[in-house]
């Protein structure tokens, strides 16, 4: 089972146009291996991009140099779906209808 | 289906034990129809609400195109049981399905729902592998024949957004395309994503307006009114291409293009936290108020033959 244990999704509002074509040249940086949640759209509308842990900080500080704001959504992606997990398997399940 | 869990997420192989449940229980109202198989061979289900009559008008509903949000699935699974909880009580429901006939297709993507589930819970795409690739799967919102391939759809099979080799090359595509040809009589055609909290209708590959623009969008206003009515949840509405990005290849715009005048698509509630990994409380609310949205869509299609 696939682990993303570290990966951030990061929310991102681009403030102008070129914070936009900033934002969608992340995109073509496939070394990065983002996966953007929420795609790129227009000036104020929030773009989600989930980061892996080993291009995080690479990420983050392309972002700062280029003077683009984000905030961390979710700080561990893994964390959260370990507790989705659990919810589901403590989750008293109705019996399986009779053959 | 009265003690299933509508307020947690569930399997695949749940959803289809409900889906059998729900007809058993209900053999006057539902049946179930297997409109084709996904690439690893799982059936493709849609259930039908019907109170009679051969080829009456129709309403589609489906939910999980995209396998990672899981609201959708779970939503879906809610507006079947509250379809039948609902009929012979609710006024309105009740003139819908004695006119008209309601397809819900729960899991559009069952391949990739399963794998959200067992391997990847991150998965959106479908699962077949692509020639000359190491990549899997299509992105089946990209992979209609309508305006296929022009940008707003990427060529590359590892993006997220990959068209596919050729129009409806996914079976779960084209099982739909097919079931909507042989059909002939669908009236309003309702594709359910999230989460960006959004209705849309066509087009997605182009900035020229559909010929009904002015009802559609006055009807999605309306739709996202009485959806806001009930937490508050605010939507924002337009043409695809307008309210998101270009997007090409899309469901709506292949059934609008059919004929199918009511195409919609709604991006479900985002709680600016969460993403796709909504917590399972969210679920009966999300479904309630999008409920409400569904109702006004069917409700007017109902009462404006075309």
């Amino acid at each position: 089972k696939e682990s993303f244990e570290g990966h951030q999704v990061l929310r991102i509002i681009p403030k102008d146009d070129i914070q936009l074509s900033l934002i969608k040249e992340l995109e073509d940086m496939i070394h990065f291996e983002v996966d953007f949640w929420k795609e790129v759209t227009r000036v104020n509308t929030p773009v989600d991009v989930r980061v892996p842990f080993h291009s995080l900080q690479s990420v983050k500080i392309y972002l700062e140099t280029q003077g683009i704001e984000y905030s961390i959504m979710i700080e561990d992606l893994q964390v959260m779906l370990d507790e989705e997990q659990k919810e589901m398997m403590s989750v008293a399940r109705a019996p399986e209808p009779r053959n | 289906t009265d003690s299933f869990d509508y307020t947690q997420y569930h399997t695949l192989s749940e959803i289809y034990s409900f889906q059998d449940m729900l007809v058993a229980e209900n053999p006057k109202l539902v049946s179930k129809i297997v409109i084709g198989q996904s690439y690893e061979n799982r059936p493709l289900n849609v259930l039908k609400f019907s109170t009679g009559g051969t080829n009456r008008p129709a309403i589609w509903i489906d939910t999980g195109i995209h396998a990672r949000e899981w609201i959708t699935q779970a939503s879906g699974t809610w507006f079947a049981k509250k379809l039948v909880t609902d009929y012979g009580t609710d006024p309105a429901l009740t003139a819908i399905l004695n006119n008209m006939d309601i397809f819900l297709e729960i899991s559009v993507n069952p391949d990739g729902f399963y794998y959200t589930h067992n391997n990847n819970r991150m998965w959106r795409k479908t699962r077949k592998p692509n020639s000359g690739s190491s990549c899997v799967g299509v992105d089946p919102n990209r992979n209609w024949d309508a305006g296929f391939g022009l940008p707003g759809a990427s060529g590359n099979p590892c993006s997220e957004t990959y068209h596919g080799p050729k129009a409806e090359s996914e079976s779960e595509v084209k099982a739909i395309v097919d079931f909507v040809k042989s059909h002939g009589n669908i009236k309003a055609f309702i594709s359910i994503h999230s989460y960006s909290q959004m209705l849309m209708y066509p087009f997605g590959y182009t900035t020229t307006p559909a010929k009904d623009d002015a009802e559609l969008h006055s009807l999605a206003e309306k739709a996202i009114t009485d959806l806001a009515s009930l937490y508050g949840t605010s939507y924002t509405y337009g043409s695809l291409i307008d309210t998101i990005y270009q997007a090409s290849g899309i469901t709506i715009d292949w059934t609008y293009n059919q004929g199918i005048k009511f195409s919609y698509t709604f991006e479900l509630r985002d709680t600016g936290r969460y993403g796709f990994i909504l917590p399972a409380n969210q679920i009966v609310p999300t479904a309630q108020e999008t409920w409400l949205a569904l109702m006004t869509i069917m409700d007017h299609t109902n009462k404006n033959p075309y």
